[in-house]
């Protein structure tokens, strides 16, 4: 697909970097000639403009483009009128970035597609990483569905998935198991490796320090672990 | 359990609003005192103190605490100093966020715990939700297992999911599936609002519109939804 991403500071630079190694063709724009000079290798294409004039924004591709991106961050007032720009031009889809709640609400009314908070959507993430010992992840779909990633409680360890019985017990889904084992990253720290076991089976063995990879209601789940 | 958030930026700030809210006992520092002032009711408490002076830190209730997280931002000089003084006062965990690889390079060498990078994460998550049309996210386990939302392709609408037997045919785990409907928000506009149906079983019924929630091999996935 085609993107146009304005703004490469580290949100911005880095999902251009990473659509431009899935195979997407990426434009990405910054005012700063330092930022175009460092990304042009890493990005498809990169161009040196400041999107709050008409004139220069005129001149992007847009009737090609599938997604504009605005991730200009700390200048709201710009990230706002090129917002403003984008939706003149009719762009196919447009997500902007929110630096605060005051330019949450300006974008809604400008009626963008989608709205990104990148330093919040993060800690969303990490809360919940954070929030239970021995949960190492909990991604909710809903407020009580979650897909949780936990160590097999003692009394499973050495059986089989069929021969614990708890997917019907708990009305659990079991994704995967993963292996942990301490490995030595480039520096020489010891870090801890997750090793997906592909997809779950009744014959998976759980053994100890495999991390259960679950989906289900939170209360199953917080019963299951128990 | 107990909270030291250092840097009540936007990272830091959603961080421990969200911890507050889950029932953690969450203390946010920043030298900022109209941040500090800003956030006293929303963080369990609050407290403005310049983390790079240990004369300061020191006071902070650090054997009580299970977790550490430096969000200091910007000021990555200030960020590092008080990683440091973090290592030096032996705690828990200590989580650090890097803003450049040369701080990551830094803070690996601290050998902190965990790090994290607040707008490349998201960056991350938002390139495999664009990445390809009809697939509204996907979520990497591993490079080649992902948790995958789709909507449900022609062939199985009006299907039980049992009648279809896809699971068996592609070796993929089925999560859930949702309903989309559309709503307007509080403003007015028109939004797609997705409503999580429970735990999937052989009985459950795919309606055209709905979205299938996936695990399995990307490339058995792909093949499923073509
Ligand atoms: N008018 C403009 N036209 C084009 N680019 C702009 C304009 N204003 C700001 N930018 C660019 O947007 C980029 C991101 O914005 P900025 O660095 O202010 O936010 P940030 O919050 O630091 O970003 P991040 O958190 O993603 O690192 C910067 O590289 C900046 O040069
Ligand atoms: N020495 C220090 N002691 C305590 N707090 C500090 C210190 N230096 C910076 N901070 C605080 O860290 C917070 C986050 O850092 P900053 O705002 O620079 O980063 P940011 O990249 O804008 O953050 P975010 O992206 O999370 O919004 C700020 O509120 C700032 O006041």
């Amino acid at each position: 697909m085609k993107f146009i991403i304005i703004g490469l500071g580290n949100f911005g630079s880095s999902l251009a970097i990473q659509l431009t190694q899935m195979g997407h063709e990426v434009i990405g724009v910054d005012n700063k000639m330092e930022k175009v000079e460092n990304f042009k290798d890493a990005i498809s294409h990169t161009i040196c403009m400041n999107t709050t004039e008409m004139s220069a924004v005129q001149s992007l591709p847009f009737r090609n483009t599938d997604i504009v991106i605005v991730a200009i961050g700390e200048d709201e007032g710009a990230n706002i009128l090129t917002t403003a720009m984008m939706k003149q031009l009719k762009v196919k889809r447009l997500i902007s970035r929110a630096v605060s709640s005051l330019h949450q609400t300006v974008l809604e009314a400008m009626q963008v597609d989608e709205i990104v908070h990148p330093e919040e959507e993060t800690a969303n993430r990490w809360a919940w990483k954070l929030n239970t010992e021995g949960v190492l992840d909990s991604i909710p779909l809903s407020p009580e569905y979650h897909i949780v990633e936990a160590y097999v409680p003692e009394r499973y360890i050495g059986k089989t998935l069929g021969e614990t019985g708890f997917v019907n017990q708990y009305n659990v889904v079991v994704l995967t198991t993963m292996t942990t084992t301490r490995e030595q990253n480039e520096i020489g720290s010891l870090i801890m490796k997750n090793k997906v076991q592909g997809v779950a089976s009744a014959k998976t063995v759980l053994s100890e320090g495999d991390v259960l990879v679950l989906y289900g209601h939170i209360r199953d789940i917080e019963r299951l672990l128990k």
